[in-house]
């Protein structure tokens, strides 16, 4: 493993302690698209499949644990959870998730590695997670401001997709064969559409001053 | 060979 990738892995860990410090701490998931919550623990569910089958390492057996677990926990408490539940707004998070699931589906019916029920699960869940944050993207765009911790959790989102893009291209140049191109090309597409976010995130950190995105 | 290695990423 190498330092693009551990820095990937410890981002993605640290946006999902912070989302759940938000919730934990305010009681309250409001400016938190519950859809995009709910993609990303079809994602980890659909990707880790082989958690039983396939050991690689201790560290990847225990990330992909935290990741199904908190994910899980999250959904949970958007759901369940009295006050939570009461806090999410609804009217905003109106993007129709389902279509991204079939979409995404179909396409790992025809792209895949290998024709079998895990590859077929795996290029599934690379997709869908390429798209998973567009909920939440569209959310903080209509309420317009963003609330610090959310703000947070978008840019290390992000900050995880881009320090992956280094390792792959570590990985490309250290590797005799390495070539991912589902993975690849996913995962450039998916932090392209981060760009926008990030943009208007340094802007406001520049000027010291409140996030907001644009209508 | 078209044989995918297995996933080690996360």
């Amino acid at each position: 493993m190498n330092i693009f990738r551990l820095a990937g892995d410890m981002t993605h860990l640290l946006s999902i302690i912070v989302l759940l410090l938000k919730i934990y701490a305010t009681k309250s998931c409001s400016g938190v698209s519950r859809k995009t919550q709910e993609l990303y623990a079809i994602v980890f569910l659909a990707r880790y499949l082989d958690l039983f089958t396939d050991f690689i390492s201790v560290y990847n057996s225990f990330m992909k644990v935290v990741f199904i677990a908190s994910s899980l926990a999250i959904v949970w408490c958007m759901r369940v959870h009295p006050m939570v539940r009461r806090s999410y707004d609804k009217e905003l998070d109106t993007f129709r998730h389902y279509f991204l699931i079939a979409a995404c589906f179909l396409l790992a019916l025809v792209l895949h590695e290998k024709f079998t029920f895990q590859e077929v699960f795996w290029a599934f869940s690379i997709y869908l997670e390429a798209v998973a944050i567009l909920p939440q993207l569209v959310l903080l765009q209509r309420s317009g401001n963003v609330d610090n911790l959310t703000g947070q959790y978008v840019f290390f989102l992000g900050a995880y997709r881009g320090f992956y893009i280094l390792n792959w291209i570590y990985r490309y140049l250290t590797e005799p064969r390495f070539t991912r191109w589902i993975a690849c090309v996913s995962g450039v597409v998916q932090t392209a559409l981060y760009a926008d976010f990030f943009y208007y995130y340094f802007i406001s950190w520049k000027n010291n001053s409140k996030l907001k995105l644009p209508a | 060979d078209g044989q995918p290695e297995t996933h080690d990423e996360l």
